[in-house]
């Protein structure tokens, strides 16, 4: 009767002279709001689909990720989400990439497992397909925050200056 | 990037993640969180993953299903030595039998197969993290970067969460 969570929200330069103490203190209760949501599922014999959906759900609300409100924002202003989810029991996958308005994207994924007959949908079908299935949706607008707005003009500053993100150089792929 | 992987208690795993990508994204750059088997993949015969960092790599890597695929490789070799060392009598026939089902990994090998395999990616440039739970019950981090936003919990044994 052996039950397991784990979260993350996100890796990378995390720098500790870069966080105050109140975003400190505000992610590391946030994280354990999330961890309590979930673990309260499996405490109760609950499916660990639903513990990670729950916990996720959590977790796009909260403004101090990159996810739901509080993403990051495109080259062009806009915040576009992806999102997965996918069960150990029957290996069903359920994906959907750059959707715009529904409020949790991991719902939208866990709906194109159950209720499509597809794995992975995209942009405007998915949007569409959110709305067919009655999830909850927001403007784009509410997903924006302050932080994230002044990351992508610091961005695009340095793209003016010629340090662009997309140097050739700079492979990813 | 946010993400969750659990076991419940029937031992059924699930893994998800959702995210806003990367900064500036243009051109319609997808990264690794809606890709199954990249920054998303559960299997109960080996385990659920998420993964966050540089989409890119995790993708050319296919580190969500690398980790779930060599647990489930190392849980069978594991599984045929137990069986092959049980004592067997004059006919061969073994004293006892080993089901799989009483068997697993320990927290120590899921944490060398995920390390190898954030290594494997780090040798292609990238960085990001991992989070594992396996059907056995166990939790692990594996990450490269300075930090990653991570918290854990179960019924053996509370929960903590950490940045650094």
């Amino acid at each position: 009767g052996r039950w397991t969570l784990v979260i993350h929200g996100g890796a990378g330069t995390i720098e500790r002279d870069r966080i105050t103490a109140e975003q400190d203190a505000a992610i590391r209760a946030a994280l354990s709001h999330a961890l309590e949501t979930g673990s309260a599922i499996l405490r109760g014999g609950g499916t660990s689909m639903d513990a990670i959906e729950a916990t996720i759900r959590e977790l796009e609300d909260d403004p101090n990720f990159n996810a739901g409100r509080g993403a990051v924002f495109t080259y062009d202003g806009t915040i576009e989400h992806d999102a997965s989810i996918m069960d150990g029991t029957t290996r069903a996958a359920g994906a959907v990439t750059g959707t715009s308005h529904t409020r949790h994207p991991v719902t939208l994924a866990r709906r194109v497992m159950t209720e499509s007959p597809h794995v992975f949908l995209r942009g405007s079908g998915a949007d569409e397909f959110s709305l067919a299935q009655r999830l909850e949706q927001v403007e784009n607008s509410w997903f924006e925050t302050d932080r994230r707005r002044r990351q992508l003009e610091e961005f695009l500053a340095g793209e003016t200056a010629g340090l662009s993100a997309y140097d050739v150089d700079l492979k990813y792929g | 990037t946010v993400g969750a992987v659990a076991v419940d208690t029937n031992g059924n795993v699930a893994a998800a993640t959702s995210t806003g990508g990367m900064t500036g994204k243009r051109w319609g750059r997808i990264g690794d969180s809606p890709v199954i088997g990249a920054g998303t993949y559960a299997d109960n015969r080996g385990c659920a993953v998420s993964a966050t960092g540089s989409g890119e790599y995790f993708i050319r890597v296919g580190v969500a299903h690398e980790i779930c695929a060599q647990i489930r490789f190392r849980f069978q070799q594991n599984l045929a030595a137990a069986r092959a060392s049980v004592p067997v009598d004059e006919e061969g026939v073994p004293e006892y039998y080993v089901h799989a089902s009483e068997f697993g990994l320990e927290a120590n090998e899921v944490q060398e197969i995920a390390d190898s395999v954030i290594a494997e990616m780090a040798e292609l440039g990238g960085t990001g993290g991992v989070i594992v739970t396996t059907p056995w019950g166990t939790g692990t981090y594996s990450f490269n970067t300075p930090g990653m936003y991570r918290g854990m919990a179960s019924s053996e044994g509370g929960a903590s969460v950490a940045i650094y």
